[in-house]
């Protein structure tokens, strides 16, 4: 079984960041070092996407992740478009599932669906760029989308907490359909949960490869300022682990299971209606 | 006498803040509350370009300034062109006091040539967005260009570096013309902090309208995070100081006087010419 989790938004948000983040965290490197990183080629351009490979074990579990590290985009002066080599990577995904299921031999298919889009929102304490509305608008129809707010260490508590509300309006005015933890859970610690994410959303995000000694004795994964430490996996500084919680642990298998049975349906049906 | 300085970059930068921060901690308001906010229109665009007046006071002396915000571009799908209203805005200050100049009665000469433009980068820890560099070569020639790094508190120490050396690279590659304070000057302690002033460009910038306690009561301007406070007026923490000295003591005159002999003689000699 494999987890494809993308990671998507302009150049410089700390994509690349978070994916050592979430990676020297919680994942154990591939197996098979040749196997680690692969560039895919989208057809029409002549743009690199990164695949990197990782495997998440937990006790009694262990399944393959697929981070997938898109191009930054958005950053010329006409961004027009820009977004093709992203939106064609989703469908190329459905489309080569949706051939190898017509196989009469249906036999290792490669399965590079994306499970779960993580769209970089870049911090300005402001509101929503046109593009990255334009953009979620197409992600959202075809992907389980989950916005996340880069380099939140940007925002202090009061900015953070207006923006966050900003985004919502947006969001729910421009009828973008994001990812939502289902709340109907059997027990009430997991309904409890469920809804402290969706209170969160859209997640405050910070990455961070170091190690920094943030007591004697103490380390932890941060940015080391002038003024302070940030440190990752502090709830008091940003979503990070509830992000990961998400990903990772009590929705995994609700982004596996709405991906085939939602996004790739619809996906199936407009080929098929087409 | 006015000193003019102008304010430019995308939205979300903090150009505002910073306008605020120079006149919290720096200046005195416009005497007359009716002319203390202007809005200027741009003869091409419904764009509006403000104007805060303010007057600077020292011991013997007193200038009033113009510090012109401008509206934040770079946040369209498609940028192209995005840069006119303020290449404009420059020029027709040009312009004006050129016929003003040709009037037989020269009284009340309005002056809003722009003495300083400083040009807002945005801190994503790579290099200049092609957006920046053609921005900056159009402001380049028609202007005291000084670029500052704006929200430098999204940089630790170590980002900070690796971000002025890369852009200072980028500059001079592709010859944009950024104002330098002069070096040679009489006294050895002026001249040293002029080297001081070059060597941070370009200077990283912090903006906070906020008077935070930063030690028992002991206040200053900055920004309150869970993991610790940023002060504007701290070397330590940004080149917001080193900034204001440069364009409201040290080199004021300078950027004044090379306004009027070398940028307006430009103009002139270019609409002469034509
Ligand atoms: N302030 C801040 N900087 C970050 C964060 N994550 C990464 N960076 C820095 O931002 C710069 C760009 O990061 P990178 O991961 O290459 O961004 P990408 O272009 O989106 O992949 C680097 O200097 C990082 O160290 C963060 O959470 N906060
Ligand atoms: N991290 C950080 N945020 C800032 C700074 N200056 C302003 N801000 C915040 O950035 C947001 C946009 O600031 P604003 O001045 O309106 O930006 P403008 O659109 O360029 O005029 C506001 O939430 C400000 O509080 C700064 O130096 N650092």
């Amino acid at each position: 079984a494999t987890f494809t989790i993308m990671v998507a938004g302009e150049s410089g948000l700390g994509k690349t960041t978070f994916i050592n983040t979430l990676f020297q965290t919680s994942l154990k490197p591939h197996q098979d070092p040749t196997e680690r990183h692969n560039k895919f080629q989208s057809a029409q351009e002549t743009v690199e996407i990164g695949i990197v490979r990782a495997i998440l074990e937990e006790k009694n579990f262990k399944i393959r992740l697929n981070i997938i590290d898109t191009p930054g985009f958005g950053n010329n002066v006409n961004n027009n478009d820009s977004w093709t080599p992203i939106i064609d990577f989703i469908d190329d995904q459905h489309e080569s599932y949706m051939k190898q299921e017509r196989q009469p031999l249906r036999t290792n298919k490669k399965d590079l669906r994306v499970h779960a889009c993580l769209y970089f929102i870049r911090p300005t304490g402001h509101s929503l760029k046109p593009l990255d509305i334009e953009i979620m608008q197409r992600l959202s129809t075809r992907v389980n989308l989950i916005p996340v707010i880069a380099k939140a260490d940007t925002l202090s508590p009061a900015e953070l907490d207006t923006f966050k509300t900003r985004i919502r309006e947006i969001i729910e005015a421009q009828d973008i359909n994001i990812y939502t933890p289902p709340l109907e859970l059997d027990d009430p610690a997991s309904a409890e949960h469920a809804k402290q994410l969706i209170e969160s959303m859209p997640f405050a995000i910070i990455g961070a490869e170091e190690e920094i000694e943030i007591s004697p004795g103490k380390f932890s994964r941060g940015r080391k300022y002038p003024w302070g430490v940030v440190e990752v996996e502090n709830d008091e500084h940003c979503d990070f682990k509830k992000l990961r919680s998400l990903l990772l642990r009590t929705n995994m298998l609700d982004l596996v299971l709405s991906t085939n049975e939602i996004h790739f349906e619809n996906f199936r049906s407009t080929k098929l209606g087409a």
